[in-house]
């Protein structure tokens, strides 16, 4: 059930080059998991690249933080490189430590494990025992984790300090930050990979949540739970929290004042702190500390940053606008949709008469305040209206070649929006209204035909 | 929708978030764009990765093995124009169009719905109560003129939006069949006349339900097909 690749932080898209590193480096053919078993019976592998056009696997050993070595952005090539060496916190007592720290935790720099001098040891460096320069190591299982020899002739040796992946991270609020590298849950369960689906089926695919940090197999809090949590690999416990500690003073977590709005929302809503309390169809919400008629996770006390006050519509998990339990037993959740969007046109500068077809002013800016492309450019957005045709085109300012009734407008710079209107006021009253009319029968082609189901013919 | 029956709406999308949750209704007017309302959406510029629309179920909750579920993720928007509370969502690739999923017809630019045109919404929403929330239910409304509307809305309702008639007992949109369709059998077509956004109730009897007027946007709506 566990995957080979829970030994592996990964990077999509990452080549590691380094000098000894040649580009026809063998490339076995094989499938991602079986790579990861492979480098794992090596003890010279230390990470692998797997090209997933052609099934590839090449062996490397060295990591990012090896001497001379280098990430690289590389479409064709995925990085693994194993947690032991890449991961700055230790699992149990870091006996598989494989880090570059080689300072005590009193601020000496480490003696280097092939010399005797000044310390005298038994050690002799291999790649079994990983001691390899003056890296902090546990050799002997010491309780208080990696350690090394000082330079100081006085300090014969001392412990590291480097903390668990449980404490090296803190959480705030409700953990949906927490980009720590702890991989098993509090029961002491190994963490599931977010980018594998088994051995529980699961929505929160990573590339699907680009957003979420849903990295390797550690903990991570996608759905807005109360605190981070994964998937586990064993079959019969679909998911568990993590034992993560709460970092102190989380109410210093709450948005910035500035960025909270009262009124209206922005976004998502995730920073609405107003006092709207129903849904967009006027049902009153359930109070957030209370658990009739729905029940719910959603404890103010668990999520101090979202300010579950009252029963006002808040956006607790990243829904799509404010919402909250309704207080009527047959509806559970309902939007506030009548909480209105806080605009964000930008302040307009000029105005238009009629639809602006006569226009020749330099506004260059969308309503959104996206700049304008030049009608002269054929990207991001390809023109059909060009100079060469509607010689009034100038540079990027905004015009009406098409007569449209809302207002001059332009291809905009950003490749997602194909044009906008433009920030500009009408210059009177608003945009004329068109008549409303009834027109003369209408040809309607290729739409709005369904199967109409006789009941009569249904048994 | 409250106080409608199972019906058939092949140009009735259901609009998913992340975690494949439905969130709101969409129409189909071209085999790759949707349209629905701007409240569904946090941003004109909103990411939408890992978002979809589902089409050709008649449930809310389709099994993977249902014949005509197409599920196609959603990868641009566009706002409509100033005060439209419109959107035009493009699909990641063409819906397929078969009996399940068709396209709805748009009015002509500034076609004005006659009073009494037999209209019909369409969604997955709420029910409350008078039906079964799991699948596509239907209801029957009847438009009327904006000058009548305005009495009971005193003067609230604008040009560019449009009312159907209230009956005496519960019938309309409600919670999750926002930015789906409000269809009316023209020329022997159904046309995308209205966009159900919010009212203040659901399905309030006595008061007559707004929706978005579509055919003051039908230029744009084709402009945006063109230009994108």
């Amino acid at each position: 059930i566990r995957s080979p690749l829970n030994d592996f932080q990964s990077l999509t898209a990452t080549e590691l080059r380094h000098p000894s590193y040649q580009s026809d480096n063998q490339e076995r053919l094989m499938d991602v998991e079986e790579c990861a078993q492979l480098c794992n019976q090596l003890l010279d592998c230390r990470a692998f690249h797997y090209i997933p056009r052609n099934q590839g696997c090449q062996l490397l050993s060295w990591t990012q933080h090896s001497a001379q070595a280098q990430l690289q952005k590389n479409v064709l090539y995925d990085l693994y490189q194993k947690k032991d060496y890449v991961r700055d916190c230790i699992v149990n007592n870091g006996l598989n430590y494989r880090g570059t720290v080689a300072v005590t935790a009193g601020g000496i720099t480490c003696q280097h494990w092939n010399h005797k001098f000044p310390a005298d040891h038994k050690y002799i460096p291999d790649s079994r025992n990983g001691l390899e320069k003056n890296y902090c190591r546990n050799p002997d299982s010491d309780q208080q984790g990696p350690w090394c020899y000082t330079t100081n002739p006085e300090i014969r040796y001392q412990t590291c300090g480097i903390k668990t992946c449980q404490e090296a991270t803190c959480f705030t609020c409700n953990g949906e930050d927490y980009q720590g590298s702890l991989d098993y849950t509090e029961s002491g369960l190994e963490c599931q990979r977010w980018d594998l689906q088994y051995p529980h089926k699961h929505p929160y695919k990573p590339n699907k949540y680009p957003d979420k940090n849903l990295d390797d197999n550690y903990c991570r809090n996608p759905d807005n739970s109360e605190r981070p949590w994964c998937y586990t690999t064993n079959p019969l416990q679909e998911r568990e929290f993590c034992s993560i500690p709460r970092c102190p003073s989380t109410r210093q977590q709450q948005p910035p004042p500035k960025h909270t709005t009262h009124n209206c929302f922005k976004g998502k809503g995730e920073n609405y702190r107003g006092t709207a309390n129903t849904t967009a169809t006027g049902i009153p919400c359930q109070r957030w500390d209370a658990q009739t008629p729905h029940q719910h996770h959603f404890l103010p006390e668990n999520y101090e940053c979202k300010d579950l006050r009252e029963n006002y519509c808040r956006n607790p998990d990243g829904s799509e606008a404010p919402w909250c339990f309704t207080s009527r037993l047959g509806m559970r959740v309902a939007f506030c949709f009548q909480i209105k969007r806080c605009t964000d046109d930008i302040k307009v500068e000029d105005c238009y008469y009629e639809n602006g077809e006569q226009y020749r002013g330099s506004v260059s800016k969308t309503r959104k305040g996206i700049v304008c492309q030049h009608w002269s450019q054929k990207t991001p957005h390809k023109p059909q209206f060009t100079p060469t045709t509607y010689p009034w085109l100038e540079e990027n300012f905004c015009r009406n070649p098409d007569g449209d009734k809302y207002g001059p407008w332009c291809y905009t710079t950003d490749p997602g929006t194909p044009f906008d209107y433009c920030a500009l006021k009408p210059c009177r009253s608003g945009p004329k209204s068109s008549n409303l009319e009834t027109s003369d029968p209408v040809l309607f082609e290729e739409c709005g035909k369904r199967e109409e189901r006789r009941s009569r013919m249904l048994r | 929708v409250v106080g409608g029956r199972p019906g058939n709406s092949p140009w009735t999308v259901s609009l998913r978030n992340r975690q494949g949750q439905h969130f709101c209704g969409g129409s189909l007017v071209k085999d790759q764009w949707v349209v629905s309302a701007l409240q569904c959406f946090s941003s004109c510029r909103g990411p939408l990765t890992g978002y979809e629309a589902w089409l050709g179920t008649l449930f809310k909750d389709p099994q993977p093995s249902d014949p005509g579920l197409q599920k196609i993720p959603l990868i641009q928007m566009v706002c409509g124009p100033p005060g439209s509370q419109l959107v035009m969502i493009k699909l990641e690739r063409p819906a397929v169009l078969n009996n399940r999923v068709a396209l709805i017809c748009l009015p002509p630019e500034n076609y004005l719905v006659p009073g009494q045109t037999q209209c019909e919404i369409a969604g997955w929403g709420e029910t409350n109560g008078t039906g079964n929330n799991t699948v596509l239910n239907v209801a029957q409304l009847r438009v009327i003129a904006n000058e009548e509307c305005n009495i009971k809305h005193r003067g609230k309702v604008k040009n560019n939006e449009l009312c159907t008639m209230s009956p005496m007992v519960p019938v309309g949109a409600c919670e999750g069949d926002h930015g789906g369709p409000l269809a009316c059998f023209t020329h022997d077509c159904w046309v995308l006349e209205g966009i159900i956004i919010p009212n203040r109730v659901c399905a309030r009897p006595g008061w007559p339900a707004i929706f978005l007027r579509v055919s003051m946007y039908v230029d744009w709506i084709n402009k945006v097909i063109k230009l994108s």
